[in-house]
């Protein structure tokens, strides 16, 4: 599964 | 930070202004869908939860603080301060049949089984679909006013400038985001069809109507 990254875009 | 990005947030913040100050100069909020509008308040408020809880620059901490504050705004002034000018009658789009099928479809399909994830997919997937009330009432009474033209423009334009974006980062930063980009395709077509009559039509100095 995709890592859950920190979401940078607005 | 890329200039698709960048300019992708600018034209994202003309759009909410643009329907902003529309309402407030005319005092009216006539043709413009308060369903749609609440959808977008639901929208930022479960994407940007994060704000408790991360943070990662002083411009995405303002922007999202603008954006949330704008769309309250706008709801504020369509439901309570210009009441009178809602055009409820042509608002008839049943938002249940959005938010249903995207609030289980952001529990199956997210990135990680946690509460604000889950409510961050719950935003992407609504984002994409909450401007369908607005695009509903104006084929239900065949026309906009062109200021609601442009602020269509702006936020379909903000989203495919996204897509750029998003092509950017994944052969620069090797960074992709599989919900994200989906969505926002799909975000994207649903716009397909207006892009083309503000082109033909209102970048041509005519009214956008619809053929009856």
């Amino acid at each position: 599964a995709e890592e859950a990254a920190a979401h940078d875009e607005l | 930070m890329n200039i698709f990005r960048l300019t992708g947030d600018l034209s994202h913040l003309a759009a909410i202004i643009i329907l902003l100050l529309k309402i407030w100069k005319s005092r009216s909020c006539a043709g413009i869908s308060g369903k749609s509008q609440i959808l977008f308040a639901m929208v930022f408020t479960t994407r940007y939860l994060d704000l408790l809880t991360a943070y990662i620059s002083l411009y995405n901490t303002s922007m999202k603080i603008i954006y949330i504050g704008c769309s309250y705004a706008t709801v504020y002034l369509i439901y309570a301060k210009f009441k009178a000018t809602y055009d409820g009658n042509h608002d008839t789009f049943r938002v249940e049949f959005l938010v249903v099928p995207v609030g289980g479809l952001s529990f199956l399909v997210n990135h990680d089984f946690s509460p604000l994830e889950i409510l961050w997919t719950f935003s992407i997937y609504l984002e994409a679909v909450a401007i369908l009330p607005q695009l509903f009432m104006i084929s239900k009474t065949g026309e906009a006013e062109t200021i609601t033209t442009h602020y269509l423009f702006f936020l379909g334009l903000y989203r495919a400038l996204y897509l750029i974006n998003w092509v950017w980062r994944f052969y620069f930063e090797g960074f992709f985001d599989m919900i994200a980009i989906v969505a926002g395709v799909v975000q994207t077509i649903l716009y397909c069809d207006f892009f083309y009559l503000y082109v033909t039509k209102v970048l041509k100095g005519k009214k956008l109507s619809l053929p009856a």
